[in-house]
């Protein structure tokens, strides 16, 4: 069978400043996950890799990038589904760790359960030797300035990322 | 939100979703993404299924689990994949966004919203884009 794969790296009003890097970040991301494929490689091991791409990519709402809560935190979630088995896995409201997709794969392959939560994911990764980051790490900038400007102008929060609120959706 | 779905040269499914949610949450707010059925579904049988978008509106439709659902009943990927959306734009009157792949290898992508990057690599050419109706492609 010819193997595909096919990545987003979300959906909203983005600004127009925005849409180059978003453009990029999803054909890298694409061409690595196709390159995994086409190697042999099973259709978890790229799509847990192309994902992997998206969240280092701080022009993407995942990982280093993501929006901010209203008390300027990060809090990501991730999910993970293997077709063959329905075998699946998830976290939510887990903080400071590069790669929420990875920590859900782990949930799916190593745990009895499918989601695990907050403060018991944290510890889940660290149980299974994910590196906690400094608090604050996964910040940028624009992250701050998209809060702020929330904060200022109040708005939807269904379309965020327009000219008047320069945040990032869900 | 980011995500992925792929199938395999052994015709195996899967699918990844992650995000950092909607700026300006509740802190403490769960998103579509961490919930099977809604922010990601892959199932050899049928398909596989990433979504992003309004996250809260997302959930309350099962969007991923629906657009397979779409599938299983006949609809085409692209059909499958952009019912839904519009079902559920005019019902909670927010957008999404979902990418998909049928098991045999048929591409869907569709959003509500403005926009929506995406791209795909079939063969030596890449497809992507971002705007409504847009697919450009080259060669790698």
């Amino acid at each position: 069978m010819e193997p595909i794969l096919i990545v987003h790296g979300g959906a909203g009003d983005i600004k127009d400043s925005r849409v180059p890097d978003k453009i990029k970040g999803v054909k890298i991301a694409a061409k690595a996950g196709y390159k995994i494929l086409k190697n042999g490689g099973t259709a978890l091991d790229a799509v847990e890799t192309a994902v992997r791409i998206l969240e280092d990519d701080e022009s993407m709402n995942a990982g280093r990038g993501s929006v901010l809560n209203l008390d300027g935190e990060v809090e990501m979630d991730a999910s993970i589904m293997d077709g063959s088995t329905l075998a699946a896995g998830a976290v939510t409201i887990v903080r400071d760790i590069a790669h929420p997709i990875s920590l859900a794969r782990l949930v799916m392959e190593r745990t009895p359960h499918v989601l695990l939560a907050g403060p018991g994911a944290n510890k889940f990764a660290e149980e299974q030797g994910i590196p906690r980051l400094l608090p604050g790490s996964l910040i940028t900038p624009f992250a701050k300035e998209a809060l702020k400007e929330f904060k200022k102008k109040g708005g939807s929060l269904t379309e965020i990322g327009g000219k008047d609120n320069p945040g990032d959706v869900g | 939100t980011v995500g992925a779905v792929a199938l395999d040269s052994q015709g195996h499914l899967a699918a990844a979703t992650s995000t950092g949610g909607i700026n300006g949450k509740m802190v403490g707010r769960s998103s579509d993404t961490s919930l099977i059925g809604s922010g990601t579904y892959a199932d050899d049988e049928i398909g596989g299924v990433s979504t992003t978008g309004h996250g809260d509106s997302i959930i309350k439709v099962c969007m991923a689990y629906a657009i397979l659902k779409n599938i299983e009943n006949g609809s085409d990927p692209q059909k499958a994949t952009q019912s839904v959306l519009d079902k559920m734009s005019a019902k909670l009157n927010n957008t999404a966004g979902a990418i998909t792949i049928s098991k045999t290898g048929e591409i869907g992508v569709g959003f509500s919203s403005k926009r929506m990057s995406w791209a795909y690599q079939k063969a030596d050419t890449i497809y992507f884009g971002i705007e409504q109706e847009e697919v450009q492609s080259e060669k790698v």
